[in-house]
């Protein structure tokens, strides 16, 4: 099935 | 039928709907699995509820537990982001919400985090999110 993955995101909050 | 995500959220989390939450938390649950996006959506509406005041962000915990357990690897993908993970921080870190933010909401918060590095030991993220605050002394172990 047609999965969208969006692997895009933020660096990580210190 | 055809309730709208927000919907089914704001149902469970009202504080009028205390009796039957449940019915509507798995109402949200079934939509998010009925949607395309529906674990893209349900993250930022729930991300908004838990930057709420105490009741409704703790219910949106709850909520939260149930759709990790429902909802399956999409959901999954979804929280194993820093996307997602950095806005629990900023709710449990005093550099950013923690100290206007109530003990329950934090503690919840911090327990839901360590039971998925248990649960999902290869979600580095996850671990990275936790350990960020145990570094900064927030984890009471």
């Amino acid at each position: 099935n047609y999965d969208f993955h969006d692997d895009s995101d933020e660096d990580l909050l210190e | 039928e055809g309730e709208s995500l927000e919907s089914w959220l704001n149902k469970a989390t009202h504080p009028t709907n205390r009796q039957e939450d449940w019915e509507y938390i798995i109402g949200f649950c079934d939509q998010i699995n009925k949607e395309l996006e529906g674990p893209q959506i349900a993250v930022r509406l729930l991300v908004h509820k838990i930057h709420s005041q105490e009741w409704e962000a703790l219910q949106a915990l709850t909520v939260l537990e149930a759709c990790m357990k429902n909802c399956g690897r999409r959901f999954h993908n979804e929280i194993a982001r820093y996307r997602f993970l950095n806005e629990l921080i900023k709710v449990v870190s005093p550099k950013y919400m923690g100290d206007s933010v109530s003990e329950k909401v934090k503690n919840k918060i911090i327990e839901m985090l360590y039971s998925w590095t248990v649960a999902f030991p290869n979600e580095a993220k996850i671990a990275d999110a936790y350990q960020t605050l145990k570094r900064q002394g927030l984890v009471m172990s």
